[in-house]
């Protein structure tokens, strides 16, 4: 029953795919039970977003929005010789797009508000990032970063100090406390045999890793297989199938209108959108929840390339495809029902020092250390979320080197692929993996750590330093697990997804944002130079009169005690050739008789401008001519009036 | 006018410290924590542009304006890092250099 008269919106195939059914995010129920994302603020961390564009001006947050390149509260993108600071509106488009405005496409959360922090076009540093990921962290619900290190199949890079400190920060403090959501993309290095495990956004516990896949439910090209993947959701692929419809800018070649987005850059924003749909109904999830609410619902779906296998709690993952397809129907109608997850307990082993050769393959190094119950009693930690391994190793090639977890159940998670192009010397130093495969699972008992040398005889031999275990979960045992599969199965049917069911949320905390540079430089430097130009004319102006008081003063008839102020000209006045000035003196008739004023408010023997009447204004000052001359030779348009000030 | 924009207002070209400051005992008011990291931009010969983003006790310092030769630069570099390494107020810093990020 959905319509909109957005021309593109028919050929927008992963919102409603006509061609083949099923090939969507399965977004349309909810839009009919009107869950548009109303209420929830989801911003765009790229190169800009242009939030003029027909299609976006209506949804556009500028409390939510900044240009951290520019410096100014305005994240609109700058052309470039590349024509490539487009990336940010595209993005933008996909969550938010207007719909029914007879312009290009819809975005998934039609309803919410999008704002823009520009921060890629131009350098970054890492205290930029930090300043980006907690900006407006109250106003901003959601992160889309489609972005990261290079995808080049040889960088091991992530956030540093001070941007995993905002991450961090971000989760705790942001959105009232319930947690910043950051959605980033898995990376577009498939080609180079990337894995997103060597990317620190990526395999962050604190980001919803988004991977891709094409309209035929395939890995597409340049996609990345990773243990850290939570979900994925469509994009473009190869050259014969369709690409994402978003709006695109209108600057230097862009139209407005684009269908050609893909990527992974392309998936994360439909998911930022979903998870949007999910905010408005059930505003307090966590980001915990949050990520809870992809693993339970995400679906596994037929792949014979994929390696689904299904772990001790029933979740199914693959490294090609995370926990499955996102599906907005099932992710909405969780929310719905969903009580937060408990606290998250973690428990961190000591530094296990190794120093063990790497042998060649087939061969290989396993290390284990055992949970035991003692350990996790502390925290209470019973079942597992992400399962981190931080490790330091030396060899010559570090692309050659794979490593491999095993989760006490026996699920095996690879963590560190063996990457051909990369032939980095300086190994892993204190580098951190993590796997989401093991999520549900039991957190007691013994951990395996496999690691081999892949490569050629000929080098020297790696050594595993060391390395440390880092679990993270709840104090959910594995039957409320089982019970909570079978809460949201109930759910699925949509028979809560009302008004008039609504689970309680509290308020959440009042967390002020830190705003001591709310006056951006430019802004200073303007009211710098205004109240320059307003204190020189200042001055001026009352040199002017001073003097001209002067000047008035120190002629004949101001010595006599009577200085003649001739009647103002009005049509000078008017034309703005006078100056408008009335001394405080008493009104005297030119024949000597006082004339007391009328207002009894005026004090006697002075009267200002106030107790004035504008036509009764008798003008002091004008031109220096009248001022300079005796009545009687003063020009007699001088002297219309017989009532004359007498100062 | 450029230290007023404080740390969103950066990479001019010049160097850059992130600064994160012990915290004392009792300290509550920002006001204190930032006078003591302008007084350690000071002593370090940087300028204190101002807390960095929502992370409190973290601070961005940055070189005096103005065009310096680079030995003069190399100079300046290695009279902050001697005194934010021995600093008691500080509890870790690192000069700011540019990350390579890549649209997806």
């Amino acid at each position: 029953s959905i319509y909109f008269n957005d021309p593109k919106y028919p050929q927008q195939w992963h919102l409603n795919n006509r061609q083949s059914p099923g090939r969507d995010i399965n977004v349309t129920g909810v839009w009919e039970r009107n869950v548009t994302g109303r209420g929830v603020t989801v911003v765009v961390v790229d190169d800009g977003v242009e939030h003029t564009v027909q299609d976006i001006a209506p949804n556009y947050s500028p409390e939510g929005s900044y240009d951290l390149n520019s410096n100014d509260p305005d994240p609109m993108p700058h052309p470039d010789v590349e024509n490539g600071n487009h990336h940010g509106t595209r993005c933008a488009g996909e969550i938010a797009a207007v719909p029914n405005n007879s312009f290009c496409a819809v975005g998934v959360a039609f309803g919410s508000r999008i704002a823009g922090i520009r921060v890629l076009d131009g350098p970054l540093t890492d205290s930029m990032e930090a300043v980006a990921f907690n900006k407006h962290y109250q106003i901003n619900d959601i992160y889309s970063c489609s972005w990261g290190p290079d995808d080049d199949g040889k960088t091991v890079d992530g956030p540093h100090q001070l941007g995993k400190a905002a991450l961090q920060h971000g989760v705790m403090a942001g959105r009232r406390g319930f947690g910043s959501i950051f959605v980033v993309a898995s990376g577009n290095g498939g080609q180079h045999n990337d894995n997103c495990n060597y990317d620190g956004y990526a395999n962050s516990i604190y980001t919803v890793t988004i991977g891709a896949v094409d309209e035929e439910g395939r890995m597409p090209f340049y996609a990345e297989e990773c243990a850290s993947m939570l979900a994925v959701t469509f994009s473009g692929g190869d050259k014969m199938l369709r690409s994402i419809v978003t709006t695109d800018w209108d600057l230097q070649k862009g139209t407005g209108c684009t269908e050609g987005h893909t990527g992974t850059s392309a998936a994360a924003p439909l998911a930022a959108g979903m998870i949007a749909l999910m905010l408005q109904v059930r505003p307090c999830l966590t980001w915990r929840d949050v990520q809870h609410i992809i693993v339970f619902t995400a679906t596994q779906y037929e792949d014979r390339h994929a390696d689904w296998i299904t772990n001790e709690a029933g979740f199914s993952h693959s490294h090609q495809h995370g926990f499955g397809l996102l599906n907005a129907w099932r992710l909405v109608n969780a929310a719905k029902v969903w009580t937060s997850v408990p606290y998250l307990a973690s428990y961190v082993s000591p530094v296990i020092k190794e120093n063990k050769a790497i042998p060649q393959s087939p061969r290989a190094l396993e290390v284990r250390w055992n949970v035991s119950r003692t350990d996790l009693e502390m925290s209470g930690l019973k079942t597992l979320e992400h399962v981190a391994v931080t490790v330091s190793i030396t060899h010559p090639r570090r692309g050659n080197l794979e490593l491999k977890l095993f989760c006490p159940s026996g699920m095996m998670s690879l963590i560190g692929a063996p990457r051909s192009m990369d032939s980095d010397p300086s190994g892993f130093n204190d580098w951190t993996f993590s796997t989401v495969r093991c999520w549900g699972e039991r957190a007691k008992g013994v951990y395996r750590l496999v690691v081999r040398d892949v490569g050629d005889e000929s080098l020297q031999v790696g050594v595993l330093r060391q390395w440390r275990l880092t679990l993270y979960g709840s104090v959910w045992s594995p039957v409320d697990i089982r019970d909570r599969q079978r809460l949201l199965q109930n759910a699925m049917s949509g028979k809560y997804l009302h008004d008039s069911f609504t689970l309680p949320c509290p308020p959440g905390l009042s967390i002020p944002e830190e705003d001591g540079y709310t006056i951006t430089p430019n802004t200073l430097k303007t009211l710098v130079l205004v109240g320059c130009f307003t204190v020189f004319w200042t001055v001026y102006y009352m040199l002017e009169v001073y003097l001209s008081q002067r000047s008035v003063a120190s002629s004949s008839a101001c010595r006599n005690g009577a200085c003649r102020w001739p009647r103002r000209n009005r049509k000078a006045r008017e034309e703005g050739t006078e100056l408008e000035s009335v001394p405080l003196c008493n009104r005297k008739d030119l024949h000597g008789g006082e004339v007391e004023s009328t207002d009894p408010a005026a004090s006697p023997g002075l009267l200002g401008p106030e107790h004035l009447e504008e036509g009764a204004w008798h003008l002091a000052l004008n031109s220096k001519g009248a001022l300079d001359c005796p009545p009687q030779q003063c020009p007699p348009e001088l002297l219309q009036d017989q009532q004359e000030q007498i100062c | 006018l450029a230290e007023a924009g404080g740390p969103e207002a950066q990479w001019p070209g010049g160097l850059s410290w992130a600064v994160h400051l012990h915290s004392r005992e009792g300290e509550q008011e920002e006001k204190t924590m930032e006078r003591r990291a302008d007084a350690l931009a000071q002593a370090a010969g940087l300028v204190n542009t101002g807390r960095i983003g929502e992370l409190r006790g973290h601070y961005l310092f940055v070189q005096p304006a103005g065009r310096k030769p680079a030995m003069e630069v190399e100079a300046a570099r290695r009279q902050a890092e001697a005194v934010l390494a021995s600093h008691a107020d500080v509890h870790w810093h690192s000069e700011q250099r540019l990350l390579r990020r890549t649209k997806r």
